[in-house]
């Protein structure tokens, strides 16, 4: 799950669109940038079952909800000065259970 | 050489030879394992390979191998290659040129360390639990019975530590070495007179290098504990190698990364009590 990628994306934003200093920003900026990040967020896989993630995504969501953003709308294009690293598809994340076991031979 | 399993256990094995450490439906892991200078049964491992089962959506479909021998830890696999897949979903990370490299096999979540201290190698891997032990081998399969981080080793191989450590608790050390390995920083510090760490009076079969107290005074020194104390305890005593306190730690080490729970159950020190009483007189 890259879902801190999500965040950088967003910090990223709203610098290029200066609205990363203390409030208040103007709403339509904010909801682009919001929608961008909503729409990373849920185009992220391997992310289920992270709670990280859920609770990004509900932080978000209630960002939204206070500057009454809809969810279609203008989104912020990736720069093209930052490409993004390719993203790994869901079939080469673990998904199983984060519990480990661990083996070690050393010495003689 | 000295093994804790998947399942915990902790144990001191002759193991001489070829052995298989995993076999499971992603990865491959054998040693071999060289009898080391000294008076005792042990041996150490002297090669070890990794073979990555091919996955073909993530990384290829081919097997890709590791192997490591004494005096060449290479930074690669054996083609060259220290990533594959488009996501480097496996890769080689050579951390520390001829010492240490990592094989992260990022689909499975799994890492694979391996060290070598002086001549030696060093092994350890963490693999999600339900990985462990998945092999979709044909009914009836029994390849992975032999696997010693499953298994452990069998019985005729294992060397009751304790009771080594116990039958020559006050036993004079014998000379069979010339000199003794100072790799580590600590061992000339710890030397004094009090603790006699080589004598000059036989060489029978099973007498220490060093003493017990000396032995456990340079594995104070390096902060070991529990298994791993007894274990460089042993090792000192068996071999009078000191690079084998750097293997101890280091495996300690990488337990204290991978697995911290397990860390933090460690005792000071596993009891040898009733061993010393048993072999007190």
């Amino acid at each position: 799950c890259h879902v801190e990628r999500c965040s950088d994306e967003y910090e990223s934003a709203r610098q290029d669109l200066g609205i990363d200093g203390p409030g208040p920003h103007d709403n339509t900026l904010m909801c682009t940038v919001l929608r961008t990040y909503r729409h990373c967020m849920i185009t992220t896989p391997g992310c289920q079952g992270e709670i990280s993630y859920y609770s990004l995504r509900s932080i978000v969501r209630r960002l939204m909800d206070e500057h009454n953003c809809t969810t279609v709308g203008q989104t912020v294009e990736p720069s093209e000065t930052k490409p993004r690293p390719p993203m790994v598809p869901a079939i080469c994340l673990y998904k199983g259970k984060p519990v480990y076991r661990h083996c070690s031979l050393f010495g003689d | 050489p000295h093994i804790r399993t998947f399942y915990e256990e902790a144990q001191t094995c002759k193991v001489k030879g070829a052995w298989p450490l995993v076999n499971n439906d992603y990865l491959i892991v054998q040693v071999t394992n060289d009898p080391v200078e000294g008076n005792t049964d042990a041996t150490a491992t002297s090669k070890l390979t990794v073979i990555v089962k091919g996955n073909p959506e993530c990384t290829s479909a081919n097997f890709q191998t590791y192997q490591a021998q004494s005096n060449s830890l290479p930074g690669t696999f054996e083609n060259g290659h220290v990533t594959y897949g488009p996501y480097g979903s496996l890769e080689l990370i050579e951390v520390e040129p001829g010492r240490h490299v990592e094989i992260h096999i990022r689909y499975i979540e799994t890492v694979v360390i391996v060290r070598q201290i002086g001549r030696y190698f060093t092994f350890s891997i963490k693999m999600p639990e339900e990985l462990v032990n998945k092999t979709a081998g044909l009914p009836g399969d029994v390849s992975n019975d032999l696997d010693l981080c499953v298994r452990g080793c069998p019985l005729s191989e294992q060397i009751n530590y304790q009771e080594y450590l116990a039958k020559r608790r006050f036993a004079r050390p014998s000379q069979t070495r010339t000199s003794v390995s100072s790799s580590s920083s600590s061992s000339s510090s710890l030397s004094d007179s009090s603790d006699a760490k080589y004598s000059s009076d036989g060489n029978s079969p099973g007498e220490p290098l060093v003493s017990r107290a000396y032995a456990e005074k340079v594995c104070r020194a390096s902060k070991l504990v529990d298994f791993y104390f007894d274990s460089c305890v042993f090792d000192l005593m068996a071999t009078g190698d000191e690079n084998f306190t750097l293997s101890a730690l280091s495996s300690l080490q990488d337990v204290v990364k991978f697995h911290p729970s397990a860390a933090r159950t460690m005792d000071n020190r596993t009891t040898l009590d009733l061993y010393d009483k048993q072999y007190g007189n």
